[in-house]
Formats: structure tokens, sequence, C-alpha cells
């Protein structure tokens, strides 16, 4: 009978340390932890890389979520909503995206839904302006439905292939904030059947275990399809989303790497684990 | 709620007339999953356990409390200590008196330089210039004007001054001429680990010599929060933090980590997204929602 090795009791807890400082959160951390002492145990191998490499696959393949099969536009204009708590980089995030949409040919336009926050609209004309992208918009203070509709409308007639809508950053606790966003996403389906066809959560990677009660709330009131993880140029490592793919079975779409229009990457879930391991 | 997790790990307490080593420590990993979940930083809630350790330990069963209540009440009373113990009034003697407001992306410092401006004027009766200095952010200068606009602040935009640093001494200068009281300078968002925008901040707290930095952080930031204040403090002398978006549910223990780490107080939060929504920092109330 071969003798159980167990990994380091020491090399575990400086594991578990790293994943909280990675806002893995301590519940996730040491289920992490726990699922990686089991494996090692069954590998017979307490070496130290090795235990790195068992953890690096575990969250691998927790993150590795099948997105849910694309909603295709029948025909008609592809349709993007960006959502989000407050300064996540939504507005940013929909620049970058409407960019890399303009680069591989396609004609997008951009919906200025957020009439509320001071020079919210300036913000997406400068970078609309940038792209060559139009914007549709209203006066500061409109109704954001209403933008969205006009949106809509302009979509289908210019046969765009791509509507980006960026709404008003809000906390998920605001119940009738969140009842405006579940609005404007019945608007959107009603002029363009099955829009949103994306519904994008913006996360900050600086976020703590906030970021899962932003994720829950967002999909109860406008649904969420795919998440995007901002500003992880700076050393936050957004280990929120574990609990966040976990619960919601959500997949991370895109990761905001700077705040040019360029700065935008595919979500890896393998680099993802080794920075957050390492 | 964490009193209830205490409650059970106190129920075996039969007739012991002090606090054990032993129930103290079962206690004391309820509280530290709670600070975690809290978004306290690891290393802030080691030190925070082990000083709530030594008081506890040892310590009679009070009649009117449950030992679970005991415990608390000494966690709650640690943390406002903590969490209070530096406030101190903004240093507002020099005139103009320079408040500078730094911080990473999208922390709130634009709506937070409006708002501070609102407070000071309404509440302290000071005569408030607002200086736009972020030159990086798209309409980052239109939406501090818009938002001195709606609210009666004065702003001055030096014209054609692009760079920051440039601005702020414009604006320095425009202040001491019409004798007001406070400038607040609004900075561009940064990350601590973009050299040439951490070089730009230094020099622009060089050409304002600030009276007050304070370190703009949204209340649901996590474990990095001490790592980018830490930086920020290496290269600037932080005199505060103001915490936005604690209308939210964010149980807010970057606070604790903030005021342990960086040593300052948070002076203010920000309450919601209008202008007025800013109260100075309740030690007592960011205690309370820290625990859950
Ligand atoms: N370093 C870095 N900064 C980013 C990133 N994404 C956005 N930002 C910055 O974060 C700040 C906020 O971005 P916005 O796009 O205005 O965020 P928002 O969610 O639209 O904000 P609200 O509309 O006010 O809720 C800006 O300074 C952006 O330049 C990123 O991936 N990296
Ligand atoms: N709910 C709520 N929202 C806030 C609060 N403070 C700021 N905000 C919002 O947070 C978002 C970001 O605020 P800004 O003032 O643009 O942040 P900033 O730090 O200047 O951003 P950058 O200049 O890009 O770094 C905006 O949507 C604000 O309206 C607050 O206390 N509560
Ligand atoms: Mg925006
Ligand atoms: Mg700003």
């Amino acid at each position: 009978v071969k003798a159980r090795v167990s990994a380091d009791p020491k090399a575990l807890e400086a594991l578990e340390e790293a994943l909280i400082g990675g806002d893995v959160g301590p519940a996730t951390a040491s289920e992490l932890v726990e699922a990686v002492r089991q494996e090692v145990g069954r590998k017979g191998s307490a070496d130290e890389g090795l235990v790195r490499r068992v953890l690096r696959e575990e969250i691998e393949r927790r993150l590795s979520v099948p997105a849910p099969a694309p909603a295709t536009a029948s025909g008609g204009p592809r349709v993007l909503m960006m959502v989000g708590v407050n300064g996540s980089g939504k507005t940013t995030t929909a620049a970058k995206l409407a960019a890399r949409a303009s680069v591989a040919g396609r004609s997008v336009i951009l919906a200025a839904a957020d009439t509320f926050r001071a020079a919210a609209i300036e913000q997406l004309e400068v970078w609309a302006g940038r792209l060559g992208i139009p914007v549709i918009k209203h006066r500061p203070g409109a109704d954001p439905a209403a933008v969205v509709h006009d949106a809509c409308t302009a979509a289908k007639a210019r046969s765009a292939d791509l509507l980006i809508i960026d709404t008003a950053g809000r906390l998920q606790t605001k119940h009738n904030l969140m009842e405006e966003l579940s609005k404007i996403r019945r608007i959107a389906g009603r002029e363009i059947p099955g829009a949103p066809h994306e519904v994008l959560l913006v996360l900050d990677a600086v976020s703590g275990l906030n970021g899962l009660s932003q994720a829950r709330e967002f999909t109860k009131s406008s649904g969420v399809t795919g998440l995007v993880l901002t500003k992880m140029d700076g050393t936050a490592k957004g280990g929120v989303i574990l609990a966040i793919v976990r619960e919601l079975k959500v997949p991370v779409k895109y990761v905001g790497v700077g705040e040019t229009a360029e700065d935008l990457l595919d979500f890896d879930a393998g680099a993802f684990a080794e920075a957050i391991v390492n | 709620s964490l009193s209830d997790r205490l409650q059970r790990v106190f129920k075996e307490l039969r007739g012991e007339g002090h606090l054990t080593e032993f129930h103290v420590d079962e206690a004391l990993k309820e509280i530290r999953v709670a600070l975690l979940e809290a978004d306290v930083h690891l290393q802030v809630v080691k030190d925070f356990i082990a000083a709530v350790r030594e008081r506890a330990v040892g310590q009679e069963v009070l009649t009117s409390f449950s030992p679970a209540q005991q415990v608390v009440k000494i966690v709650q009373d640690e943390l406002t200590r903590v969490l209070g113990g530096k406030a101190e009034p903004l240093a507002l003697k020099k005139r103009p008196a320079v408040i500078l407001l730094v911080g990473l992306q999208g922390s709130g410092k634009t709506t937070s330089a409006a708002k501070l401006a609102l407070h000071l004027k309404t509440v302290l009766k000071k005569q408030v210039l607002l200086v736009p200095a972020d030159v990086h952010r798209p309409a980052a200068t239109e939406q501090l004007l818009t938002l001195a606009k709606e609210n009666g602040l004065m702003a001055f935009n030096p014209k054609g001054e692009t760079d920051a640093v440039a601005r702020v001494k414009a604006a320095v200068k425009e202040a001491k001429l019409f004798g007001y009281d406070v400038t607040i300078v609004d900075t561009a968002g940064r990350l601590h680990v973009d050299l040439a925008l951490m070089d730009e901040v230094a020099r622009i707290a060089e050409a304002a010599s600030p009276d007050e930095v304070l370190f703009v952080a949204d209340a649901m930031t996590g474990q990095d929060v001490v790592t980018s204040a830490s930086a920020f403090q290496a290269r600037l002398p932080l005199t505060g933090v103001i915490l936005t978006k604690t209308d939210g549910d964010a149980r807010g223990g970057a606070a604790l980590s903030l005021s342990t780490v960086v040593g300052r107080p948070v002076k203010f939060v920000g309450i919601g997204e209008k202008v007025k929504e800013f109260e100075p920092f309740h030690p007592d109330r960011a205690a309370s929602r820290i625990l859950g």
C-alpha cells in the first residue's frame, strides 16, 4: 500500500492567504485549498510545484464555463448592452468593443443611454469622435429608454451590424434604478427581436466580495450574458469572479487592461489562474 | 449574523467567571471570517484579531451581557477606536488652503471634489474654487464644470493650459488673487503602478503645496486597497481618505485597512450620486457595517 503523502500544511496555508489576497474570499479560498489537498493526496506527491499546478488547474477548470449559445441577431443589428455599478469602466469598455468591431469591418452605432451623470454623453461622444462611429443621444435628463428606442430604430434604418448601449452606473441596491434597467432591456427587445443579444456586466478588478452581490442583482434585473473584468492592468486580481462564475454560471468574456481603445483582451482562464496563484 | 454565530460558540460556556482562551479563540475564528468577508485586508485582520484577543482573554464575564455580546462589544469598541482614533478637522488655515484629491480610476474623485466644495461652502461658509486638473480622461473637465454649474460652485478652467501642473499653478494664483479660502484640485484617476502618472501627481503636489491630500477610495474596494494606498502614500503626503459609494451594500472593510495601514482617518463618505450626498465619516456606523 502506497503511503499517502500530504501537502505541507504551511504551503497550503500560504496558498490560502495568496487566494484571499486576490479577493476570492475566505470560503472559496478554503474550498480551493481543500480540493488541492485532496488532489495532492491522490497524486501521492507533495512537491510544491505540483501543489501550485493543481491549484492553477482547479481555478482554470472552475472558470471554463461554456458560453451560452450566443443569441444570434436574426438578420438585424446585434445589440450589446453594458451594465454595472458606478465607475466600473462601462463607457470606456463600450468604446473598446466598438473599436474592435469597427476594425473588423462591422458598422457600429453607439447609444448614449446614460442621461443622468454629468458629461456622460460628452465622454461617449469624445470616444465616438475618435473612432469615427455615430452616437445616438438625447439631452441630459432625457428618459434612457427613449434613447434606446431611437438607437434601435436608427440601427435598423441604417442596417448597422452592431449597436452598443452604454448605460448609467448604478448601485445594485437601488431598486428604482435596477427597474429602469429592466425597462431599457424590454424596450430594446420590443424594437429588435432578441435584443439585447449580449448583456455585459462590467466589474472593476479592484472590487472585493461585493462583486457577487452586483452580479446577482444585475442578473435579476437585466440578465447578464457575460462579464468584463476591468483595470486588470493594476495589481488587483479580480478573484471574486470565481464565486460569481460558480453561482451564476456566466462566463468572463473580456479583460480591460488600460485606458485606450485597444486595451481589451479576450478572457484567458489559464492566464488568470496563473496570475492569482503567483 | 456575527452575533448569532458567536452565540453558538458561547453556548458551551458554563459557569466560567471569565472569558477563557479557548472560547475567545473560537470566537475569533468567526470574527476573522466576518472581517475577511467585509473585505478587510488579511494582515490588518490578523493584527486586529491579536489586539482583540489581548483585550478579551481573562476579562470577567459581566452579568449584563452574554459572553458572545461581550466579545462583540470588545470588537466593536476596538473597531471604532481604530477607525475614529486619528480624526482631525480639515487643515484650512492657509489662504487659499489647497486640497488635492487623488486615487484610482473611477473611485469618485471628480464627484467628491464637487461634494467637498458644496460641503465647505454651505457648512463652513468657505469661498471655494474647484480646479479640474485631469487632462487625460475624455470630458473630465466638462464633468467637473457641469457639477459646479449645477450646484452654484466656482470653478477655474485655465484657458489653453493642457498640462496638469500648469493648470494647478494657474488656479492657485487665481485663488490667491480673488481671495478664495479653499482650492480643491481634481486629478486624473491613475494606477499606482503607472510610473509616469505617479510622477505627474507628485509634481502636481509639489506645485500646489497642498494642506490636505485626500485619497479617494471606493467602499467596495477589496484586498488591493492596501497595495494601492501605500504606493500613493510613498509618493504623496496623504492626510486623509474619502470613502465613496457607501450607499450600496458593500461592507466597507477598506475603511479599516486604510485607517490602519495609511494611518490617516477617513474624513468624509459619499452617500449617493448627488452632490449633496456627502457627510463626515462616522466611525461607529462604519464599524457596525463592517461586522455585518
Ligand atoms: N487602467 C484602467 N483604467 C480603466 C479601464 N477601464 C476603464 N478605466 C478607467 O476607469 C475610469 C472609469 O471609466 P468609465 O468608462 O467612465 O466607467 P463607467 O462605468 O462608464 O462609469 P459611470 O458611467 O460613471 O458609472 C476612467 O478613468 C477610465 O479611463 C481599464 O481596463 N484599465
Ligand atoms: N452611488 C454613488 N455613486 C457615486 C458616489 N461618488 C461617485 N459616484 C459615482 O461614481 C462614478 C465615478 O465617479 P467619478 O467622480 O467620475 O470618479 P473619478 O474618480 O473622478 O473617475 P476618474 O476620473 O475616471 O478616475 C460616477 O458615476 C459617480 O456619479 C457615491 O458616493 N455614491
Ligand atoms: Mg459611463
Ligand atoms: Mg474624475
